[in-house]
């Protein structure tokens, strides 16, 4: 038996919004911990890691651990008839294929139910090892998600360059290039408009725009995105959902051939 | 010319 009671039913709606440009089915993992995911892009070069920790929920029944496959379009189609203000719970018995997601209006004057199919998945779990990072920005995510937009517009690669002057965003493409440098800046009136960079040596890499510009979906859960960059390993690129989790994006840089 | 890698090539599969 799982019950999982979100109040702030919005963030469900987000964090599907988020995700599911970049992957189609996925496995969503209950355990005690949380509720979770982990699924790769269909040409394996991406990567979304989600936590909703289970005391984020006002309330988390979760009897055995649980593997639920959904395809996400689904998912969204369902959640997107959840209103903003909404408390979402989804449902499931042991040993059934469907899940049942429940929406409450906040005065409860409305109660609506919605029975969805689950599909089997294979899915390939990465065993992600706790790295040390060489750099991590942590930068407004709507400044993040501009830049990666403005500069998609001139190139299809962005080059991600940390040094002590700042974090430098740079493309080349057929009519021209375009570089943009984002210093640090912590003399502003909210913590979430800051610009911190945490700077171990210099790295510089290489990122196709296209992912990036699908993990700035992201952007309404957060208003800050944490960028963490080590050489010869794949980005993290973090959004924090409330004070209840995150969710990841994975990223193997472009290799000169 | 560079190309993209594969996550495969960071990350093992449990």
């Amino acid at each position: 038996m799982l019950e999982l009671r979100l109040v702030q039913g919005s963030l469900l709606k987000k964090v599907l919004e988020a995700i599911k440009e970049l992957v189609t089915d996925a496995n969503f993992d209950c355990s005690a911990t949380g509720f979770s995911l982990q699924a790769m892009d269909s040409s394996h070069v991406a990567l979304v890691a989600l936590l909703l920790r289970s005391e984020g929920f006002e309330h988390y029944r979760c009897d055995r651990n649980l593997s639920m496959g959904m395809n996400l379009n689904n998912v969204s189609k369902m959640l997107r008839c959840a209103g903003n203000d909404d408390i979402i719970t989804l449902k499931a018995d042991d040993g059934s294929d469907t899940v049942t997601f429940m929406f409450e209006s906040p005065n409860q004057d409305k109660i609506a139910d919605f029975e969805m199919k689950l599909m089997d998945i294979d899915s390939e779990h990465l065993g992600i090892p706790e790295a040390e990072y060489h750099a991590i920005v942590k930068m407004p995510s709507a400044e993040f998600a501009r830049i990666c937009k403005d500069l998609s517009s001139i190139g299809d690669t962005v080059v991600i360059s940390v040094t002590k002057e700042g974090v430098k965003f740079s493309t080349r493409g057929d009519i021209g290039n375009a570089n943009i440098v984002c210093r640090q800046n912590t003399t502003v009136d909210k913590p979430e408009e800051a610009t911190i960079i945490e700077m171990q040596e210099p790295v510089s890499l290489t990122f196709a725009l296209r992912y990036m510009n699908s993990f700035t979906k992201a952007t309404p859960l957060s208003n800050t995105v944490t960028i963490s960059l080590s050489s010869e390993l794949p980005v993290v690129v973090e959004y924090k959902v409330a004070d209840m989790g995150y969710i990841r994006f994975y990223l193997a840089p472009k290799i000169e051939d | 010319g560079s190309s993209q890698a594969q996550l495969y090539t960071f990350y093992q599969a449990l």
